[in-house]
């Protein structure tokens, strides 16, 4: 059964090609998603990556790793990360540029911007789960969303109405937000 | 595990009382001490959770899966997978027509007439986060009372209110040894809102109680009490760029990192009631 199993199986799969995003938004960039439901063969090595391709000053959206850690490779253009732990501490505050590398531990917070040049910011992640998933913390499908307005007015100490502002204010996006004006900012 | 303790366990075993004592304006938190060495063999962590009438646990999440049991009172929890829809909705009444059909005279008047009415009123709520139709989603909510056990995953978020007239009193245990944990076998509170909370640690309560400890460390310790501080994970983000990824002011994001908040980890809600999208239960009894 080892020649059916193993020696038969896909090791390749091509993840920069842009038809193959998994998530897209015009104006902010796209995620591709490679997990071992895509390529089975990650399920023995019980990892996952991500492809992740931003336009100038998209924010990729607040977030943490569920069930995993995630080294980032900065392929090309810069962002400005910033990584915090459960202490609510800053472990991270600094830019990522093309060759570098940081490593995002399971369950911290992470947010990005991308840089105001036009190549914007493109990385991979390296995931240690077969299945790596992650929780956003805004927009769509994210914790805040799941709540319960009077839960956050009560929460953060805000009105009824900045709670839902603080829930809807990003409407239907995620995981990469648009910047506010659409256009360049300055550095 | 056996490298965390597990060595040591030949000794007489022995009763464990809490450690550390988170404490807040509606309740108090108080933890084991997981250096012990029956708790951290078996990979275990534990605390003892106290909310009070009206009092509502802030949101957080954790690195590793939790049973939680409910010894007193009752109240509703909240627990929000990532990912999955929000499935409780409050809708506005200025919902648009879901399709067009064909009208007679009278009716296509009238229907242009309410068509107008909706454009207008469309237009109006258009102008804030109305456009979505939606007053309020959340995700299940679960109504908890004494000898009840939640389940709560790792890495997903929940929230606890006391709805009841008695404080509700819950015992937790997190598997930090368990699969879905890849940090350090440490119990990771990680606050999605809230000011700064001090833990107030007895040492010499600290020390009599834990497990195995040699008698040059007992020595060591000192008998005054430590306070370990931190915050939510919101704080720590840039605030300009913070406000505009949640799309809200610069004043409402400070607010989110609750940095002059003293409340610590469990508030009292504001008014005499937590308003929550839920079932009644004479909507459970009508008939069809």
């Amino acid at each position: 059964g080892v020649d059916e199993a193993l020696c038969s199986m896909k090791l390749r799969e091509n993840v920069a090609d842009a038809g193959k995003a998994d998530m897209y938004t015009p104006n902010g960039g796209r995620i591709t998603v490679l997990n071992s439901q895509k390529l089975p063969v990650l399920k023995l090595i019980q990892m996952s990556v991500n492809r992740g391709v931003m336009r100038p000053n998209a924010i990729l959206a607040p977030h943490w790793n569920i069930n995993a850690h995630a080294l980032v490779y900065a392929t090309s253009g810069r962002a400005r990360l910033q990584i915090v732990s459960n202490a609510g501490k800053r472990v991270f505050d600094g830019e990522l540029r093309r060759g570098q590398a940081v490593v995002v531990p399971q369950s911290f917070a992470v947010m990005a911007r991308a840089g105001s040049e036009e190549e914007g910011f493109a990385w991979v992640s390296f995931q240690t789960s077969d299945n790596a998933m992650n929780a956003p913390i805004v927009g769509k499908t994210s914790a805040l969303r799941g709540m319960p307005a009077d839960v956050l007015a009560n929460a953060f100490g805000v009105s009824q109405e900045a709670a839902r502002r603080i829930k809807f204010g990003r409407g239907q996006e995620m995981a990469i937000f648009s910047p506010a004006s659409g256009g360049r900012r300055p550095r | 595990q056996m490298s965390a303790g597990c060595g040591r366990l030949d000794r007489p075993l022995r009763a464990l009382e809490p450690t550390r004592r988170v404490e807040s304006e509606a309740g108090a938190t108080e933890f084991y001490d997981e250096r012990d060495a029956q708790l951290s063999c078996a990979g275990l962590s534990a605390a003892r959770i106290r909310i009070q009438r009206n009092g509502l646990m802030l949101p957080s999440y954790s690195n590793s899966p939790r049973l939680v049991y409910v010894l007193q009172g009752q109240g509703n929890v909240g627990v929000v997978i990532p990912g999955c829809p929000e499935t409780y909705q409050q809708t506005t009444p200025q919902m648009k027509a879901p399709e067009r059909e064909e009208y007679d005279d009278d009716e296509r008047r009238g229907r242009r007439r309410e068509e107008s009415e909706e454009s207008e009123s469309e237009g109006r709520s258009r102008r804030g986060y109305e456009q979505y139709a939606i007053r309020d989603e959340h995700q299940r909510i679960t109504a908890v009372r004494q000898g009840d056990v939640v389940a709560i995953p790792a890495g997903s978020p929940f929230w606890v209110h006391n709805d009841g007239d008695q404080t509700l009193v819950a015992f937790a245990v997190y598997d930090v040894s368990n699969n879905a944990n890849q940090l350090d076998k440490t119990f990771r509170h990680f606050r999605l809102a809230g000011g700064q909370t001090s833990t107030q640690q007895g040492r010499q309560q600290q020390r009599k109680q834990r497990y195995g400890e040699s008698e040059s460390e007992e020595s060591e310790s000192s008998e005054s009490e430590q306070s370990n501080e931190s915050y939510n994970i919101l704080s720590a983000f840039d605030t300009e760029l913070l406000a505009e990824s949640i799309r809200v002011s610069r004043e409402t994001a400070r607010k989110l990192q609750g940095r002059h908040d003293r409340r610590g980890n469990i508030v009292r809600v504001r008014r005499a009631h937590l308003r929550v999208l839920r079932p009644t239960t004479t909507e459970e009894t009508t008939r069809n």
